[in-house]
This record gives C-alpha cells, structure tokens and sequence, in this order.
C-alpha cells in the first residue's frame, strides 16, 4: 500500500495570469510527481496541489521565487489518511 | 436475500458491500428495480447498472457516478440516491411522475477497478487501471477518454500523467461500455455525472470555450438546480460551462454525450472544500446527498416536462 507520509497539500492563489502560467510550467514538470486537486483556473482563484514529500522544497521555493502567495492546508496527508482508515474500521465493526 | 435495513448509507463501503447492497435493492423492489451489467472493467470487474423502471419503453436518463475512483463520497452519495428514488417511488409524487414517465438508469462505481485500487493500495487514484503498452505507468483518466475534442487541450499526453488522455478516444472499457450501451438503448434524455471536489454543476463545453446551441435553458436550469440543492445546507455552488469555470478540458464525458444529441448534460462536483482533499468524512455522506438530490430532482423533473 502507498503511503503518504509527508505530503502536503498547498492552497495557492495566483494573482494575475503570468502566476497562472508559472503554475502550469509546474504542473508540467512530471519529476516532481505533484497531483493537482484544484488547478489553476483564473486570477485570485485557489488551486490545491498535492505535492510528495520529496518535492516539497523544490515547489516551495519554486512558488517564493515567483512571488506566488501559498499556504498549508494539509499538513500530512498521511495522518488523514490514517484517521479515515481508522473510521473505516470501525464502521465496518 | 435478507432486506437491507442494516446497511449504513452514512458510512464508506467496499466495492463488494456497494454490489452487494444494490442486489439487496433488486430483491427488495422487484417490481421497479432490477441490476444489469453493462460491461466489465479493464481487472474484469461487472460494471453494474440499476435500472429504475414501471415498464415500457421509455425514454431515460442516465446517471453516473465515481469516474475518477478517489472520490469516495460520490460512490456513495450514488447509492444514497438509489436507495432514495426507489424508496419514494409511491409516495413522492414527483419521482413517482418521473417514473411514470421515464426510466432511470444509474451506475454507482463507474470506475470499479481504481475504486478497489483507491481502498487497498492508493488512495489518491483516480483513473482506470489498464497497462499502457510502452509505459512503466498505469491507467488512463476516464473523464479525458471520451470521443469529444480527444486529446485537445486540457488533457495530457503522457502515461504517468494523472490527466492522461490515453492512446485511443474509448480505449478504456469503462467508457466504451457506456458509449456503447448509450448507442444501444437510443433514447437516453440526459446524462448526469457526479464527481466530487469544489462544489460546481458544470454543462458542455470543456473541450472547446464556445457558447452551446442550449446555453440559456441549460444554464437557466443549472441554476435552478445548484440553488435547490443549496437551499438544504447553504453550500455554495458554482454554475456555469466546464471551459470557463474550471478549465479547458477535452475528452469529457458530458461533452460527449452532449455532442451525441443527449441536450440535458450536466456534471456535478459535489461537496468537498479540499480541507480534506477526497476524505470528506463520513459523517457528510449524507448531508452530501441529501443536498445533490435536491439539484438531481429539479434536472430530472424539467427534463420529463420539457420532452424532445
């Protein structure tokens, strides 16, 4: 079974369209094995990405050195994903 | 078979419980409901149909539901509605109208094999599972496999890609078997997909930007639906053609079907703020469902009132 450990999802809000272009050069970079939830669509608009632990510093730094604003709203995927199984269980308990 | 009155509609299920509980609405509906396969996944899997019926001919819509396999709460809001539209049949003047006058057709796990793939090794998958010859990477995405603009902007041409187009236009059973039993029953009236994340209710194009033939009765009837399901919880939908309100997408399913001669084509990204990603928790399956049934129903009513 994959894990996930470390992943982080970023919610990012691009301002203006060449912001929108950065991400999809981003999004086209298929080493950094990112999964776009929500992709970038149109100015101001939030994108979710989820971004492997390995990646993460190469996108953060990536999105700072474009001035491109971004926040953490999943932590650790795994952990999630560990409450999930948990429940899961326990339904089926 | 025992009646289904144990099974917890507000709880996330195996592909084997889903199958399972929709043969326990087969036996305890006999007269309405009764399950048909329509085909096999790649992992040869039933692809299996409830088909909602009083007999007859009759023109139908189609409704599907867990294209893209992670998605787990549309997998289950799916069976919800099943459970909901042959349990009100009788008693709800509305659906009984509807079936009265139409057929229902609903495919709860239009993806089976990454469904199972989503529960026992990777829960972020969301396309189908078949080998790609050539490529160390699996599967194709679903919704970027259908005959309309295929490999156009907005899909991806490499195998490892999570938006992978796939070699062919229906080189993925799933959606062949669809495109297939579409053609064959004929008279298919509208096509619902249900997906989940960013709460939208979306209409054809998203594999071109040009406004539709049907742009402002669709888009009227859109709304119509995104503030009646709004209505039960406050949850903010929004409405509008795939290419503006997402992004340009090519080789979609409602794009097709669309292009087919099927007018009422929608597409439902239901309840799922990214807060956490696709693991709504369980205790919003219903609520889920609950508030898509209301948009369901004002689609499916003005589509049985408005015939062509």
């Amino acid at each position: 079974r994959e894990t996930f450990v470390g992943h982080q999802v970023l919610e990012i809000i691009p301002r203006n369209e060449e912001q929108i272009q950065n991400l999809e050069q981003l999004e086209a970079q298929d080493h950094l094995e990112i999964d776009f939830w929500r992709s970038p669509t149109v100015p101001e608009q939030t994108v979710h990405v989820r971004i492997p632990f390995s990646s993460l510093q190469d996108v953060k730094i990536f999105l700072e050195s474009q001035g491109i604003a971004y926040s953490v709203m999943i932590k650790d995927l795994q952990v999630l994903l560990d409450e999930e199984n948990e429940e899961m269980l326990m339904n089926q308990r | 078979q025992e009646r289904s009155s144990g099974f917890n509609f507000g709880a996330y299920h195996s592909l084997d419980e889903i199958f399972q509980e929709m043969d326990q609405l087969a036996a305890a509906y006999p007269t309405l409901v009764s399950k048909l396969q329509i085909g096999s996944s790649f992992e040869n899997r039933p692809m299996n149909v409830l088909k909602f019926s009083t007999g007859g001919n009759k023109p139908a819509i189609w409704l599907d539901a867990g294209i893209h396999s992670r998605e787990w709460v549309t997998q289950a809001t799916a069976l919800w509605t099943a459970n909901k539209i042959a349990s009100d049949y009788g008693k709800d003047p509305s659906i009984t109208s509807l079936l009265d006058t139409m057929d229902i057709f609903l495919l709860p796990v239009t993806n089976p094999d990454g469904y199972v793939f989503s529960q026992t090794k990777n829960r972020m998958w969301r396309k189908t599972r078949s080998k790609i010859p050539g490529s160390l990477c699996f599967g194709v995405d679903p919704n970027r496999n259908w005959d309309a603009g295929f490999g156009g902007p907005g899909a991806s041409n490499n195998p490892c890609s999570d938006s992978y187009h796939g070699p062919s236009a229906n080189s993925e059973v799933e959606v062949q078997s669809i495109v297939e039993f579409i053609k064959s029953h004929g008279n298919i009236k509208a096509f619902i997909t249900l997906h989940s994340y960013s709460q939208l209710l979306m209409y054809p194009y998203g594999y071109k930007c040009t406004k539709l033939d049907d742009f402002d009765e669709l888009n009227i009837l859109a709304n119509s639906a995104a503030q009646a399901l709004t209505s039960l919880y406050g949850t903010n939908y929004k409405v509008g053609p795939i290419c503006s309100i997402i992004y340009q997408a090519s080789g979609g399913s409602i794009d097709w079907s669309y292009d087919y001669g099927i007018k009422y084509s929608f597409a439902f990204e239901l309840r799922d703020t990214g807060l956490h990603g696709f693991l709504l928790p369980a205790n919003q399956i219903i609520p889920t469902a609950e508030e898509t049934w209301l948009g369901l129903k004002t689609i499916m009513e003005h589509v049985r009132d408005h015939p062509y």
